[in-house]
């Protein structure tokens, strides 16, 4: 254990591991280990206007929907959403890393977007669509 | 521009897609957005000033700033009382907490109208009746509105009171056919005589009154929506206060030969929206 503690110590200082109050989502080029950057949400804007449906779609023209992407590496500190399962797989995962991956950088919060259209019979239709907008990623 | 792949706007390389994925893709994307297909409304629905869409739209700002505002919230854990959305556009929309818990709000515009005017007997009367083939099913009414919108009309004085009230056609007569009736759209003949009426609302006004009147007929969209059948339209009757019957279009009252911006509609609220569940490929 000693010695672990001492390459524990090690890890940390190159780690550079974000400030704790540097939430996922945040747009900082933050890297963990070896220039990987740690899990967090990007920017992907879904355009209306680019599927040509701006004929039929009155607004919006497109929404961001965001994705989440990013290294889901030991330690997994408090600012990645990290389950308490993804804790232990990941502890797993540095112990077998062949047997066992390492937990997934996913969502942990989606919210709705809406969207206003015209229908086939020149109704206009307001529609709430959930679970479309990534809000937070994490480890799962 | 002829390469198979293409440069995005963030450096990383698109993949060209073929027609068949290009369909798939909208086609998926439709799906999410719970639509069977692609709609095609007719082109004169992109003309700007129809009431509805001019309506709708206030209404998407409203909730779409909400979505706004609640992310606001979680983020700085700070309570904002919901604000009551009034005043946004020349009509005032519904209450914020029916517009919130809606999934689906569907503004109808395809109506079939009758009038009894002056030129009949009293009582006068308008009558609507909607297209609702486009409602979604799955998912209940939590609250529909029928917007007219009332002109100055033909009036002696502007400070008479004047009550309008609408009511649900419950059911009709098989012999109500009066002297010249007429046929009317839909398949179903309509005609003067009397009809089982079930009141939905009343409003009292002023007779110079100028603008939208909201009248609610959740009632009568409940009842349509268990069975087409009983989707007999809505009656709108205008009296004064010693009980005399108005012709509603004397009185101001628009409808569909009124000017675009100015028709008649309904906005009906649905809730609860059955999760659709994804066809297995």
């Amino acid at each position: 254990a000693a010695r672990a503690s001492r390459r524990r110590q090690h890890r940390r200082n190159n780690n550079d591991l974000p400030h704790p109050n540097k939430l996922p989502g945040i747009f900082d080029d933050v890297h963990a280990a070896a220039g990987r950057q740690i899990c967090r949400r990007h920017e992907l804007y879904v355009s209306f206007q680019d599927l040509g449906w701006l004929d039929w779609v009155i607004a919006p023209q497109g929404y961001s929907a965001y994705y989440c992407e990013g290294e889901c590496a030991f330690p997994l500190d408090s600012c990645m959403n990290a389950t308490n399962h993804a804790i232990l797989q990941s502890l797993v995962h540095l112990m077998k890393p062949e047997a066992v991956p390492k937990a997934c950088c996913a969502p942990t919060k989606l919210s709705a977007t809406s969207v206003l259209y015209y229908d086939s019979n020149n109704n206009v239709i307001l529609k709430k669509h959930r679970n479309m907008v990534v809000k937070s990623c994490g480890c799962h | 521009r002829g390469s198979s792949r293409r440069l995005h706007t963030d450096g990383f390389p698109q993949r060209r897609l073929s027609g068949g994925e290009r369909r798939d893709v909208q086609r998926e994307i439709l799906t999410v957005l719970g639509l069977p297909g692609r709609p095609r409304p007719r082109a004169r629905a992109r003309a700007p000033a129809a009431a509805a869409p001019l309506f709708m739209l206030d209404l998407y700002h409203a909730v779409a700033g909400e979505e706004e505002e609640e992310e606001e919230e979680e983020e700085e854990a700070a309570v904002v009382s919901r604000s009551v959305l009034t005043g946004l556009s020349t009509q005032s929309p519904a209450p914020g907490s029916v517009v919130s818990r809606a999934d689906t709000v569907v503004s109808l515009v395809n109506v079939v109208e009758q009038d009894r005017d002056i030129f009949s007997p009293k009582p006068y009367w308008k009558e609507f009746r909607f297209d609702l083939t486009q409602v979604p099913t799955g998912e209940s009414v939590t609250a529909a509105e029928f917007r007219i919108y009332k002109a100055r009309g033909v009036t002696r004085n502007a400070n008479n009171t004047l009550h309008v009230s609408i009511y649900e056609i419950a059911a009709q007569h098989a012999n109500r056919h009066g002297p010249g009736g007429r046929a009317w759209g839909w398949g179903v003949k309509w005609g003067w005589g009397e009809s089982d009426l079930f009141l939905l609302d009343v409003q009292d006004l002023h007779a110079g009154t100028e603008g939208w009147l909201v009248f609610d007929v959740t009632a009568a969209s409940n009842h349509w929506l268990v069975d087409g059948k009983y989707n007999l339209g809505l009656r709108l009757y205008v009296e004064t206060d010693d009980g005399h019957s108005v012709d509603p279009s004397s009185a101001g009252l628009l409808g569909r030969r009124g000017p675009r911006s100015k028709q008649p509609f309904m906005v009906t609220f649905f809730g609860g929206s059955a999760s659709t569940t994804r066809v297995p490929r």
